[in-house]
């Protein structure tokens, strides 16, 4: 472990505090993409088969099962929840996401590091997590005003991953032989697709202004 | 065996 993982996975943590804050306060979740929380949720069941199989540490499993959790509180409670349910933004979410779960499958068919069930699995997590933002981005640019804590849950997520290209660098300066393409590359795209949503965030904080995207 | 990368990333 390092300084630079620890606060990578802190920040996913502080992202999905801000999430249920959110949701759970104002009994709300307009401006979240029920689509983009589905992937997540997909993301962490297939990248933590190895939970009961493998034990890496106490914080490992259960930061593994915090994950797993919380996305799948946050799922049901969209769905489901009375008052929640009510304020899903239905008509905005719209994004296509079944091509992204068929194309990151493909490319895990295509792209592992070996082929067994649980590697092709979760080369399809890494993959899946890299896109899954995507229908929560269209969703704020549609959606047009985005209130706090949704800005403040896009930044830390995008955050996280950014955190964790520089574990990957200083992993790999650690031990040359420390390759994670697979992770590596996708996590360089995952974080690049938060490019503009930083630019405009950061333009928002230097202004004090309200956080908008163009439409 | 330890050719097995185990993923201890999250």
């Amino acid at each position: 472990m390092n300084i630079f993982r620890f606060l990578g996975d802190m920040t996913h943590l502080i992202s999905i505090l801000i999430l249920l804050l959110k949701i759970y306060a104002t009994k709300s979740c307009s401006g979240i993409s029920l689509k983009t929380q589905e992937l997540y949720a997909l993301v962490f069941l297939t990248r933590y088969l190895d939970l009961f199989t493998d034990f890496i540490s106490v914080y490992n499993t259960v930061m593994k099962l915090v994950f797993i959790a919380s996305s799948l509180a946050i799922v049901w409670c969209m769905r489901n929840h009375p008052l929640v349910r009510r304020s899903y933004d239905k008509q905005l979410d719209t994004f296509r996401h079944y091509f992204l779960l068929l194309a990151s499958f493909l490319l895990a068919l295509l792209l592992h590091e070996k082929f067994a069930f649980q590697e092709v699995l979760w080369a399809f997590s890494i993959y899946l997590e890299a896109v899954a933002i995507l229908p929560q981005l269209v969703l704020l640019q549609r959606s047009g005003n985005v209130d706090n804590l949704t800005g403040q849950y896009v930044f830390f997520l995008g955050a996280y991953r950014a955190l964790y290209i520089f574990n990957w660098i200083y992993r790999y300066f650690i031990d040359p032989h420390f390759t994670r393409w697979i992770a590596c590359v996708s996590g360089l795209v995952q974080t690049a697709l938060y490019a503009d949503f930083f630019y405009y965030y950061f333009i928002s904080w230097k202004n004090n202004a309200k956080l908008q995207l163009p439409a | 065996g330890e050719d097995e990368e185990v993923h201890d990333e999250l």
